[in-house]
């Protein structure tokens, strides 16, 4: 490997594609996942972080992406079809440092076989090679040769070779440990991109994640899946967002059927790693994003015929699993593979948790967290007593939002249920 | 191999020259570049294109320089070059 002269300090590194190839195939959100996959190529083996602006957001991205032709405003024009691929500019205090060009007269492909086109996601990696720091590599295998080797495979599947992983711990260290628990499994992989759209296909509007109100919200694996309609984001062990853009649900759970629109809640069963989603009076079991079998009843958990739930958790305390409805709560053994008998309980006895929560998760750290609405009630560790500052808005410590003003239509949290015992509350009717 | 035309070598001297192997020429100085140099900027360049590491300008190493690649350089600066040349002798 050969390192450039320079490396960046900060350790969250921020992108965004301002324009996409106008002469290939690749829609714009493929392009994008081809960015987020060929970054976290780097992320993985560095511990760097990469965080997509918005296009809307008006902050200067450290890695400015862009598809240009022949001439375009810095000293490497590029020569048409062939030849010069793409470029990047090493890290440093100067606006271009960092910002990578992509040939817009090639034919950029992606998953294509070799010979057709030229794989963007390769082309990527190398080059954000050179925008962490990295020269070109004569060693055999890796990324960074300076001629194209062709495809290097799927995108979520690649990792780099040991030249490159060498030259980047060089620059930036190996891998810090996480501070929380090494989860057991290795995060779930991304969905690979979705396949090129049709160029006028509509794409669907997608919620904003800042108003919460949130159907699921489930620990897998240390990522926590935020699910929204037929949407989810991710905020990985980091506390970063996979990206600010929402995943599509049914592409991302394999076998998930379509006419499931809703996932009213979701937890990863601690003994096998499996992952069960659930909506209305069913559920499906996953491993890892494939679906296992047929959707199974609620009933086999502990509720009665045609419940549903609000929320479910498992909770690494006792191994148990809590199912919540309403008010109420059942608890199943996921050791013994039976609920426990004298269930349903009142949810009062998690004391200052709210009525029928969006869902409940246990953090990395091991604290349980209720969500409802835009907001959170944590619970320390092992404790089922609120925080007293409970609840806070989800927003800022969650999905990177702003911390709610005090506008008259920011959403107040929801009433607590009451704590246990007698209480003298007078209950206004619109309370 | 057939000696290479000069329009080849012409070429390749400027391939080698935009990619690193060979420093930029400098009008004043119009510093000679000796056949030794130019085979050994040859060789680095076989090296990075994982070709036998001959020193001559032959078809296949041409027809190399004609292959999609970055635009980057592949030499990070002479000087760079000269450093590391120098912690390695060290």
């Amino acid at each position: 490997y050969a390192l450039s002269s320079s490396k960046w300090e900060k350790r969250t590194l921020t992108w965004r594609v301002r324009s996409f190839p106008q002469s290939s195939a690749l829609t714009a959100e493929t392009v994008r996942t081809l960015m987020h996959h060929a970054l976290s190529t780097w992320g993985i083996e560095s511990g760097l972080r990469f965080q997509e602006l918005d296009s809307q957001d008006p902050t200067e991205p450290d890695i400015l992406i862009d598809f240009a032709r022949a001439y375009h405003q810095d000293s490497y024009p590029f020569d048409g079809q062939g030849g010069t691929l793409a470029h990047a500019f090493f890290p440093g205090e100067h606006p271009i440092s960092g910002d990578t060009h992509f040939d817009d007269e090639e034919t950029w492909t992606y998953g294509s076989k070799d010979g057709e086109g030229t794989d963007l996601f390769a082309v990527a990696v190398h080059e954000f090679g050179h925008a962490l720091g990295l020269g070109h590599s004569s060693a055999p295998n890796s990324i960074m040769r300076p001629f194209y080797q062709g495809p290097v495979g799927e995108p979520h599947k690649y990792r780099l070779s040991q030249d490159d992983r060498e030259g980047l711990q060089q620059l930036y260290g190996k891998v810090p440990e996480t501070p929380y628990d090494k989860p057991t499994r290795k995060p779930l992989a991304p969905a690979p991109p979705p396949p090129a759209l049709p160029p006028d296909s509509p794409s669907l509007p997608v919620p904003d994640r800042c108003d919460g109100n949130f159907d699921a919200i489930a620990n897998i694996r240390g990522e926590i899946f935020f699910f929204k309609g037929p949407w989810f984001w991710r905020l990985q062990p980091s506390g970063q967002l996979v990206s600010p853009r929402p995943a599509r649900l049914h592409r991302f759970w394999e076998g998930l059927p379509a006419e499931v629109k809703v996932i009213q809640a979701a937890y990863a069963r601690h003994p096998d790693g499996r992952i069960l989603l659930f909506s209305g009076p069913q559920f499906w079991v996953f491993q890892d994003r494939q679906l296992e079998g047929a959707p199974r009843p609620l009933t086999e958990l502990g509720l009665p015929a045609g419940e549903e739930v609000d929320a479910v958790f498992s909770w690494p305390l006792n191994g148990k699993t809590y199912l919540i409805r309403g008010g109420r709560y059942w608890r199943y053994d996921e050791a013994a593979a039976r609920p426990d008998p004298g269930y349903p309980r009142d949810l009062s006895l998690w004391e200052g948790a709210p009525h029928a929560p969006d869902d409940v998760s246990v953090s990395n750290a091991g604290d349980t967290y209720f969500f409802k609405g835009a907001h959170y009630w944590r619970f320390p560790k092992g404790s089922v007593k609120a925080d007293p500052d409970s609840p806070q808005p989800m927003g800022p410590k969650w999905l990177d939002c702003p911390a709610p003003s005090a506008r008259p239509h920011s959403p107040r949290p929801p009433r607590a249920t009451l704590e246990p015992g007698t209480c003298d509350c007078s209950c206004e009717i619109n309370e | 191999a057939p000696e290479p035309s000069a329009q080849d070598v012409s070429l390749g001297v400027e391939w080698l020259t935009r990619y690193g192997y060979l420093p930029p020429p400098h009008p004043a100085q119009a510093q000679l570049q000796s056949p030794a140099k130019l085979r050994d900027a040859i060789k680095v360049m076989q090296r990075f294109a994982g070709l036998p590491e001959t020193g001559i300008l032959d078809r296949v190493t041409m027809a190399t320089m004609q292959r999609p690649r970055c635009s980057l350089p592949d030499v990070l600066g002479v000087a760079e070059l000269v450093r590391r040349r120098r912690r390695r002798r060290r």
